[in-house]
């Protein structure tokens, strides 16, 4: 152990600026481990990170990036989170919001963002240049890797608009078809 | 994914996670991240731990919250770590992820599966941000 106050996170390279910006908020000490977080997970949204983390990465199928994002107290066990937000960057504070304004623990896409933008946050597009170019490359590509499984057309050589396969769970191989196939390097 | 435990001066604690998920997923989708115990978690009175990967697994095994338990079962950081990943390795040998976890005292450890997972902490009165490496288990 380094000693109080410390702050420890996923990933180093990129990802330092957010271990760093946390760690100095400590040692003031009117900023709370809380404070802490926020600030530091802040950081990487703004700097994006590695891409993986803030605006303009990981489209979706639609080439929209959406966001998540969870804080929570170790001392009152409260969390407060929000899962797949629309149109709104600064998610952890959001996050943050949840927490401190309501009683519940996680709020979700649209309505994430009405809470969001009620809240003061500013809505706004989380598109970049280069996350559409990716996305449009995918799509001429045929849309691979994707998640999609028994549905047709076939999605391990096909974009969509899918419609899925009838699934028979007493059949033999019910459960080797709940089996991804060759499922994309996926992950947050 | 960042995912961060901050220990105040004070002993008190505090964790996050900040993603914007997995490319190319189905519209709607959620991962990991914002959910309580598995994109991370803290109790104050035990420790905390941030996790990456492939959260369409992980969720399903809140690797952070089994990670907490273990050192409130008197596991070190890096056991707890190894053990919660352990459990996601043995059912999906294949998947991508990696956890930190911290004690009340500031002693930490990391663990991973399927890339070489790497963390970062500054503590104390460190000049810098160290970043530690973890091979794959």
């Amino acid at each position: 152990s380094p000693g109080l106050p410390m702050v420890i996170n996923t990933w180093g390279g990129p990802f330092t600026i957010a271990t760093d910006a946390a760690y100095k908020s400590l040692l003031n000490s009117q900023t709370s481990a809380l404070d802490a977080v926020e600030l530091g997970c802040a950081t990487c949204e703004a700097n994006q990170c590695d891409g993986s983390v803030g605006f303009g990465g990981s489209p979706d199928e639609r080439c929209e990036t959406t966001l998540d994002a969870m804080i929570m107290d170790g001392t009152t066990m409260k969390s407060g989170s929000v899962a797949a937000i629309r149109r709104i960057k600064d998610v952890i504070s959001v996050a943050r919001a949840v927490l401190e304004h309501t009683t519940h623990t996680m709020l979700a896409g649209d309505f994430a963002t009405e809470f969001a933008i009620s809240n003061g946050f500013v809505e706004q597009n989380l598109t970049t240049e280069d996350s559409a170019k990716s996305c449009e490359e995918w799509k001429a590509s045929g849309c691979q890797p994707n998640y999609r499984i028994n549905v047709t057309p076939d999605p391990g050589s096909s974009c969509g608009p899918y419609t899925p396969l009838t699934l028979d769970s007493s059949a033999p191989d019910y459960a080797t078809n709940l089996v991804p196939r060759d499922a994309p390097e996926g992950h947050d | 994914t960042i995912s961060m435990i901050a220990l105040h001066s004070s002993g008190t604690m505090a964790a996050g996670t900040s993603t914007n998920g997995a490319g190319r997923k189905v519209p709607g989708r959620v991962g990991d991240g914002p959910i309580t115990g598995s994109g991370s978690y803290v109790d104050g009175d035990v420790g905390g731990c941030g996790a990456t990967g492939d959260g369409d697994i992980m969720m399903r095994f809140l690797p952070c919250y089994q990670a907490v338990e273990n050192l409130r079962l008197g596991m070190s950081p890096k056991l707890a770590a190894e053990d919660a990943i352990a459990r996601m390795v043995r059912k999906y040998p294949k998947v991508s992820s990696g956890i930190v976890v911290v004690n009340t005292k500031g002693e930490h450890g990391g663990a991973g599966s399927g890339w070489t997972f790497t963390y970062a902490y500054r503590g104390g009165s460190m000049n810098q941000t160290v970043v530690v490496s973890v091979p794959p288990i």
